[in-house]
């Protein structure tokens, strides 16, 4: 393990404990996408399946059962619990998130890393893991202040995927010495989308303003 | 298959 993996496995629990503190704390999922939040919870139920029959290391079986666990925990927050649910704003999520299962099911089928049912899923959710951000972008934008807890969950979500890159970097030199093309490509994809977001969270944070998209 | 992929990731 090196220290880009680390920081990115790192800065990704670090996004889900500020999603759930604010959660829990103000008891309002406000300006968070339930879309966005399901497609995670769809990307670790179909890239974990692995836990089931091969084992890495204790750190790799715990870190996945948090993250199932935990992206589980929020979906439920959003979609059941009597305050929480109300907080939701459900007019302004409204990204046909479907479309992006279908697509990315259609792309695993065509282009998967290996063809059986169990990669089939892990390409899937590496595709599906790469948009699953777009319904959360697409409520920022439409949202007229954006409190800082929500912009630092988009934020670490976003730093953890581009700390992956460098860990794919510094792997390829140091370990593996071949191209992975699904993930590489996917996750250059995924970082890209955050680069606009990136900017103005940056801006704001130099002029000490409150975070705002442009629509 | 496998080998040579890290599946190691998250």
């Amino acid at each position: 393990m090196n220290v880009f993996r680390l920081a990115g496995d790192m800065t990704h629990l670090l996004s889900i404990v500020v999603l759930l503190l604010k959660i829990r704390t103000t008891k309002s999922c406000a300006g968070i996408s339930l879309k966005t939040q399901e497609l995670y919870v769809l990307v670790f139920l179909t890239r974990y399946l692995d836990l089931f029959t091969r084992y890495f290391s204790v750190y790799n079986v715990l870190m996945k059962l948090i993250f199932i666990g935990t992206s589980v925990a929020i979906f439920w927050y959003m979609r059941y619990h009597k305050v929480v649910k109300q907080t939701y704003s459900k007019d302004l999520d409204s990204f046909r998130h479907y479309h992006l299962i279908l697509g990315c099911f259609l792309m695993a089928l065509l282009i998967p890393f290996d063809f059986s049912v169990t990669e089939v899923l892990w390409t899937f959710s590496i595709y599906l893991e790469a948009v699953a951000i777009l319904p959360q972008l697409v409520l920022l934008q439409k949202s007229r202040n954006i409190d800082n807890l929500t912009g630092n969950y988009v934020f670490l979500l976003g730093a953890y995927r581009a700390l992956y890159l460098l860990n794919w970097i510094y792997r390829f030199f140091t370990e593996i010495h071949k191209i992975r093309w699904i993930p590489w490509i996917s996750g250059l994809v995924q970082t890209a989308l955050y680069a606009d977001f990136f900017y103005y969270y940056i801006q704001s944070w130099r002029k000490h303003e409150e975070l705002k998209l442009p629509a | 298959a496998r080998s040579g992929d890290s599946k190691d990731e998250l």
